[in-house]
């Protein structure tokens, strides 16, 4: 284990520092008797800012830094395909796009499906796909081109 | 491997059978609040064979079932049924095409199958059990699921990079 | 406790009806042996689909029947100022306008102080104020009105 | 009685002195991630009375003073200030312009003051107590807090009813 928790440690600084355009990251292991029990501490840097406690990050900060630490670790062990549903609510628009280039410059080794209703992020997909209720309570799923989508995501 | 086709019948907001055909690279759902994103969502996760239906915002198994609107009576059963491309032998099934089934009825009564076979739940459970899919930390992340990463204790931390070594 | 419970119960009715135009809703007090403890329960139809619990319902559901329950009770006991902290996260775009309608509608009677990111929600109000951090790491705030803010979202 | 004045100087990324003047309408805040608009709401909360640093997203008292950057030493003070229209007398005070001030330092050591005389935290409390400003639930919702009316128990609602009534 210890040898795997050094190489998401590595990714883990090399996925931050990408996706946040800067800054710092760690893992590190807790200091505690049984280091077979021990947790995983996370510390990290925001660019220009200083280090401190995790709560006090913005809500935007939060949600970066766990995507930095998911993709960190997907760069190392990749799964079959991704499954995220919403998880770009509280980024901003410039944030918003960081995370659907990060997305396309792995979508050559891993399928995602990714549910957004922001519209920069439909840019990041080739393959769009509405769903709607056009009876009321029941869905409907249609594939449809980039263009019709941004008037489709409601 | 990727999911290549979904198939949907009965299953919370899915009446009428819904198939999607998925592509390898990135695929974007989007739609309205409540027209059923999460619910597809769902269905890939029972499909996978989620055990815990609270994973999957019901508090009974049979809340999976859709339950009838103003003016569609309740259906008695939910399907979905995953196609996955094996091309590469990721799963250890001899099929370059794999196909998982999950039905449940009001009884309570499920069955599952695999590639047209009758096999237990267990046996799905095994065949992503390499995969890294199914597990939850890192592949699969619900509506409002991102910040336990930072929000858990320390040890749930370590436990997420256990599943995933 | 009773009486007011009613009233409440009255204004989110009311309240909910109008910000999802249909549906029903209600609260009630659970049954319980006590009455003086009993907790308060929230059932509610979104329009065309059942009654089901609230778990089923999806984010911007949900997010939308909280928005209702508050708004209920500010209609009911005003208070000076209202402080939201990015609470349309959730919302589609229609739902947005909703709610930035809403908030126009009660604003005579209460001064509203609104944190957001979407684009849709800056209609809301007649006074803008921008957060940025010109220098790393520290705050600095500009009012800006809305044909500005409009030009600078281009 | 609306807030009309808010000067914030060392409270968390707020350096030198921000002055806003609000409006009794709808004023809206916008900017990027981590730019300070919770910061802000947090200073007001603070002012308002705060007790629990927790709520403001800190651990211990201090972590609401400006810590430093890069580039800047951190500061020995936060200081903030809310000024508020009383016209129609809702705060229990004689004057039609109430001014409410905090102050805390590195010791831990804090002040609070209304309309320039100094006071207990108590008092500060006191005086919004019979408007429903500073209690959880129903006017000042934070980031992240909105679905805490339909996740907790029912008792939970029942005490945001009886606070509002
Ligand atoms: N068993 C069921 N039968 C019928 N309808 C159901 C069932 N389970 C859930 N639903 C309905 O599905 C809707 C929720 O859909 P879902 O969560 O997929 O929405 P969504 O598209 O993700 O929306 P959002 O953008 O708000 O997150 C709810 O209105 C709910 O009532
Ligand atoms: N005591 C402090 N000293 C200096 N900086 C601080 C202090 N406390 C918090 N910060 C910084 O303030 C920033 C958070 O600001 P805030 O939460 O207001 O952002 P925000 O504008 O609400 O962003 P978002 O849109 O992401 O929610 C963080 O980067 C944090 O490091
Ligand atoms: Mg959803
Ligand atoms: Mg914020």
């Amino acid at each position: 284990f210890h040898a795997f928790l050094l190489q998401v440690n590595e990714s883990f600084k090399r996925t931050f520092t990408e996706i946040f355009d800067g800054g710092e990251a760690q893992l590190k292991l807790e200091t505690q008797d049984n280091p077979l029990e021990a947790g995983v501490e996370i510390e990290v840097k925001i660019p220009g800012k200083k280090i401190q406690a995790l709560s006090l990050l913005s809500g935007g900060e939060r949600a970066l830094t766990c995507i930095a630490f998911i993709f960190s670790l997907l760069r190392l062990k990749p799964t079959p395909f991704c499954l995220f549903d919403e998880i770009d609510a509280s980024l901003d628009e410039t944030n918003l796009i960081r995370f659907s280039d990060f997305i396309k410059s792995m979508a050559h080794r891993m399928q995602f499906i990714v549910v957004t209703h922001r519209q920069s992020a439909i840019e990041a997909g080739e393959n769009i796909y509405g769903v709607t209720m056009p009876e009321k309570g029941i869905s409907s799923v249609i594939a449809i081109n980039i263009s019709e989508a941004k008037s489709l995501a409601g | 491997m990727y999911l290549k086709r979904l198939g949907i019948r009965g299953f919370k907001s899915f009446v009428d059978t819904v198939e999607i055909n998925f592509s390898p690279g990135t695929n974007i759902i989007i739609g309205p609040n409540g027209c059923g994103k999460s619910n597809l969502v769902d269905a890939i996760r029972w499909a996978l064979g989620e055990s815990n239906v609270r994973n999957l915002r019901g508090l009974k198994n049979e809340d999976v079932i859709f339950n009838g609107t103003d003016s569609r009576k309740a259906l008695g059963m939910a399907y979905v049924e995953m196609t996955l491309d094996n091309g590469d032998h990721i799963l250890p099934i001899d099929y370059s095409e794999v196909t998982v089934g999950r039905k449940i009825f009001r009884s309570g009564e499920s069955e599952f199958y695999l590639n047209k076979s009758r096999v237990r739940m267990r046996d799905i459970a095994d065949i992503f059990s390499g995969t890294g899919l199914g597990k939850r930390g890192y592949s699969i992340i619900g509506q409002g699921e991102l910040e336990q990463v930072l929000n858990g204790q320390p040890i749930d931390r370590r436990l997420i990079l256990e599943e995933a070594s």
